[in-house]
C-alpha cells in the first residue's frame, strides 16, 4: 500500500545543513491505523510530507500501490494527491476568503463532480465532523478545534484511499477528538489506510500500530 | 489583578447570532496558574481575547491591577497589551518574513529597548524554549512545536505580569510541553499572573486551579 525505504530529507541553510530524516523505512498496508509519534522536530510532517506527494525526498524511494512515485511528472503527482490521498495540514491551511462549505467542495472541483453532488459531499463531510451550523462561516470566524475539523472534512470529502493526518486531534477537546478517531477507524474498516501524526499517548493507544521517530530516524 | 464581571460577546452573522460568551465572571489573583477548559467552540479563546484586550466584550466589564479597561483609548490599551501582556496565540500569529530572532525580539521594539539588549533578551528567551539553534530560521522552515515555541518566547520576552497563553502545549510532546508548564510555574513563583487555555487534562491537572467552559458559560 505504502512502501517508503531509506527516505532521507536535508534543508541547506547557508553553510549548515539540517538532517530532518536521515533514513527512514516504513510499510504501511491497507486497513492500516498508524499513529506516528515522537518530540517536536523529529521530522514526522516531513515524513508525511514525503509520503503524500507534497515533497520529494532527498534520497530513498517511496511508492503506493505498488507504483513508483520518483518517475512521475508534477500533472501525475497532482493527480495522485487529488484522488488517492486526503492530507490533514498540522496547520490545517484553509483558504480564508472562501466559506467552510467551499473549502471542503474544492478538492472534488478536479474531478469531474457536478455542483449539486460537490455540495451534497461537502455538507455530509462537515456533518460527519460536527460542523453542520458553521456551513457559511469564513475560517477566521470560527474556534481553532472547528478549522481543525474543516480541514478534516475536507481531507474525506474525495473519498481517498490514504489519509494522512498530522495531529488531526491537537485542538480537539477529548470528546470531539475521539469522534474523529472512531471516524478514522470507521474508515480503515472499508479497508482504506490512515496514517495519524500524533503527540498524544492516548491516540497512539487507539491506533492498531505505533512507530517512534526521533531525531529523524524510526525507533526500534 | 483580573476581574471579569458577566462578559458577553455576540457575532452577528447575517440573520443569525452566535453568543460565544453568554456571561462570564471571573477573578484571578498574582501568582495563579489557571487552567480554562472546554469543549471545541466553547468560548475560550473569545474569553482570552477579552482579557487581554485584543477585542471587546459585547456587554460586561473588565478591570486590570483595579484598573477598568472599557474607559480607555486604543493607545492606552495598546500599551497595556504590549507591557502587561504576553500573548501565546492559539495559531501562534508569527510574522513569516522575519526570522524566529526577529520576531521575538518585536515586541520590545516599543519599550525604548536598545537594539543590544532586544537581542540578548530574545536570545534568553529562546533558551528558554529549547530553540537557540534555530534563531536564524523563518517560521515556514520550522516544525509545528518549534513555531509554538517562537510564539511563547515571543510572549515572555517584554517579562508581562500577565500570561495569556492559548493551547500553548498543543502542538508539543510530553517532555517539550511538561518544560513550558514548568516554565510557567516559575513564573507564577515571581508573583506574575498565567492563565493557560487546554484541552489536555494533564495540563489541567498541573495548574493550581482549573475552571470549565461550556456554550459560553462557565460551569460550576
Ligand atoms: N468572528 C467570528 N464570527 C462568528 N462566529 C465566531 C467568530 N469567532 C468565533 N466565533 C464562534 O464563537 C464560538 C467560540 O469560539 P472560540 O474560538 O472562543 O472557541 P474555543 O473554545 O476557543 O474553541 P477551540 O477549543 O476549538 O479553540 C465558536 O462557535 C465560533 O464559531
Ligand atoms: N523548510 C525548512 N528549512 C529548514 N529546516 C526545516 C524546514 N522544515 C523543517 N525544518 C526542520 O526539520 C526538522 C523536522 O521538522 P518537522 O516539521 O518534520 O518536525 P515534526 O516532527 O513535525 O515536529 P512537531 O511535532 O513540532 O510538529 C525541524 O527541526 C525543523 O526545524
Ligand atoms: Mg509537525
Ligand atoms: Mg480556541
Amino acid at each position: 500500500m505504502i512502501s517508503a525505504v531509506q527516505l532521507t530529507k536535508e534543508y541547506r541553510m547557508g553553510e549548515s545543513t539540517v538532517h530532518a530524516l536521515r533514513g527512514v523505512s516504513l510499510q504501511v498496508a491497507a486497513g492500516e491505523l498508524l499513529a506516528i509519534m515522537g518530540p517536536s522536530g523529529s521530522g514526522k510532517s516531513t515524513l508525511m510530507h514525503l509520503i503524500g506527494c507534497l515533497d520529494t525526498p532527498t534520497t530513498g524511494s517511496l511508492s503506493l500501490d505498488g507504483e513508483p512515485v520518483a518517475g512521475l511528472s508534477e500533472e501525475q503527482l497532482a493527480v495522485i494527491r487529488n484522488r488517492k490521498i486526503g492530507f490533514v495540514f498540522q496547520q490545517f491551511n484553509l483558504l480564508s476568503r472562501i466559506t467552510v462549505l467551499e473549502n471542503v467542495t474544492t478538492p472534488l472541483m478536479y474531478g469531474g463532480v457536478g455542483w449539486r453532488e460537490r455540495g451534497q459531499r461537502a455538507e455530509e463531510a462537515l456533518d460527519r465532523v460536527g460542523l453542520s451550523d458553521r456551513l457559511r462561516h469564513r475560517p477566521t470566524e470560527l474556534s481553532g478545534g472547528q478549522r481543525q475539523r474543516v480541514a478534516i472534512a475536507r481531507a474525506l470529502v474525495t473519498r481517498p484511499s490514504i489519509i494522512l493526518a498530522d495531529e488531526p486531534t491537537g485542538a480537539l477537546d477529548q470528546e470531539t477528538g475521539r469522534a474523529i478517531l472512531d471516524l478514522f477507524a470507521a474508515i480503515c474498516a472499508e479497508g482504506k489506510t490512515v496514517i495519524v501524526v500524533t503527540h498524544d499517548p492516548q491516540v497512539g493507544a487507539f491506533c492498531g500500530r505505533r512507530v517512534a521517530l526521533r531525531d529523524g530516524l524510526l525507533e526500534e
